[in-house]
């Protein structure tokens, strides 16, 4: 699997929809203090199923959606859509068939989110099976967030085991 | 599930223990079973030298320091268990220039098989990238992407 | 005692009203007592508007939106009872470029009253000291300091 | 109060004596990662009187003692002093006839310290009510350690009471 697209509508900061298509090699997110790069880490974490206010950055979930500013006023919806190609055989069982697998998470203002694979409806679990083992969940060791870096280093030894366990 | 934790185990310490002193340009690393005995529960220890210092409990490893194990012990599990991207947020923050230089020098080399997604404000951390997304906020509060020149 | 905070409280509110506008070109913040009636016992919150935004929960605030935040309170506390000296480890590392820039104006501002000492790796700041102490570690593990020459 | 000088013998990294002559204005401490720079922060807040080996990095007090290198061997004892010219009339109350004022403390691997203020033996009270209400304690406004400077803005309304008492 490769990651092909990430779009966001409404996620945070993002207002207006927003795609970022992703090649191979090296992929660099820049620009100035509050502009919104924090906010990309975490709508991936969102749309892998991360359900953790706290690891959002968020008091409630609903914070992910585009709250207002002088710009605009409020929404009512954020949805984030994460594509993978699937072009070097490691699909995820069940998938191998597929050229592409589209994972979309959408919330509103009332806090429920629903799920899709490829358009279909599906459950959080799903989508935290699609990524077990692999490293790229929504906690992953392949997601580092700001200010994180030092934190694996501090891991109490039942946590390192847990980590090396995901590698397995 | 035995024989696939002590392989993965042993695999990844080997990879630390490559990866470690290639970013230190000396030193050693490893990893510890904490309870020999107990493979199937033991937690692990992380053991690091420093080259030319002795070893010390890691909470007395600079900020810098710190951030560079995280690195090579990331990219360790990594090199034994790709996942299909690897996104890290301004994590050559903490480093100085050298080191700067020789974390890109390994995503550079590892980014022909696995794919990086790296924010950051470094400079030289820009230069590496193969395609450059600029974020800006022009309209109040509203982020978008902006197309960003790298100027020589 | 209770005059005593009082007038501390307004003195550092207000200048919080000052130093973050102009470190954020815009903006507003303030201290808020979260319990009015209780003067001498109520906890005491952060209240801040960034331009342009609404006003969010400070959780929600950018790393370097955080510190710059930070550094505004405490420059603000500092105005109003100045400490022998202020000594900062590298508070800079989170902050752009344009950033880096307005910190550094109002430290040399700042400074021509109070002393800083400033660890920090970005070359910007490093052209604002009036005096560089280089560490360096040639013999393995043995710190000592070299005089520094800033390249023009 | 200004402050004029630091020296550092056998604190961590600082094998040997090191001195710091600082004038009004900036100071700018410089150097590649791991080479003793947040180590001078440690040593400031520890001859201020830091009794929790927690805030200094460490384990145990001994820590701060020069643990050995490749380059020579272990130590048994550290010390720092931290002097600070009386110039400009805010002394302290008890020492305003002094021109300069040096506090010492000096550590052995029994963990036992020592305490002086020019050379006179003193307890860590009496250095702690020397930078009482100044912010300039050990754990004071006015010392940020490196990756802490996002913590005051997370602090809870009570800690940051406490933190306005300082300066009251
Ligand atoms: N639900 C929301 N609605 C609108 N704006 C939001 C929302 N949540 C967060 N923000 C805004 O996003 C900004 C933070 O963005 P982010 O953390 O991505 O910045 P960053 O580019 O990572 O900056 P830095 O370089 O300082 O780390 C905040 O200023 C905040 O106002
Ligand atoms: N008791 C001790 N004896 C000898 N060396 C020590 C002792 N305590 C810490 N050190 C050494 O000091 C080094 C850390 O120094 P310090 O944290 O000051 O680095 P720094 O210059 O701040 O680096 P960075 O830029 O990465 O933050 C460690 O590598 C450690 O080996
Ligand atoms: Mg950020
Ligand atoms: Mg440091």
């Amino acid at each position: 699997m490769k990651l092909k697209k990430l779009e966001l509508i409404g996620f945070k900061s993002f207002y207006d929809k927003t795609t970022f298509d992703f090649s191979a090699g090296v992929t660099a997110i820049v620009g100035p203090n509050g502009c919104g790069k924090s906010n990309i880490v975490d709508a991936v974490r969102w749309v892998l199923g991360e359900h953790a206010p706290s690891y959002l950055r968020s008091k409630v979930l609903e914070d992910v959606i585009f709250a207002g500013s002088d710009a605009a006023g409020p929404l009512g919806m954020a949805e984030v859509t994460l594509t993978f190609a699937n072009d070097n055989g490691n699909a995820p069982p069940g998938y191998e068939s597929y050229a592409e697998i589209a994972i979309t998470r959408r919330t509103f203002r009332d806090g429920e989110s629903e799920f899709s694979i490829n358009k279909v409806p599906c459950r959080l679990k799903d989508i935290a099976e699609l990524f077990l083992d692999t490293g790229a969940g929504a906690r992953g060791y392949a997601i580092v967030a700001q200010g994180k870096i030092g934190e694996i280093v501090e891991a109490r030894p039942d946590e390192m085991r847990m980590i090396i366990e995901e590698a397995a | 599930t035995r024989e696939r934790f002590s392989k993965a185990f042993e695999e990844i310490n080997a990879k630390f223990g490559e990866v470690f002193p290639r970013l230190f340009q000396g030193g050693r690393a490893a990893l510890r079973l904490v309870d020999e005995e107990n493979l199937l529960e033991s937690g692990i220890g992380i053991f690091v030298q420093l080259p030319g210092k002795k070893s010390l409990p890691l909470g007395s490893l600079s900020g810098g320091e710190k951030a560079l194990t995280a690195i090579s012990l990331i990219f360790s599990i990594f090199l034994v268990k790709p996942s299909p991207f690897c996104l890290l947020d301004e994590v050559d923050a903490p480093l100085d220039d050298a080191n700067v230089d020789r974390f890109n020098a390994l995503v550079r080399e590892m980014s022909h098989r696995y794919q990086y997604l790296l924010v950051t404000h470094n400079k030289r951390t820009m230069e590496l990238a193969d395609v450059l997304y600029g974020i800006t906020m022009e309209k109040h509060g509203i982020s978008r992407t902006v197309s960003v020149k790298l100027n020589a």
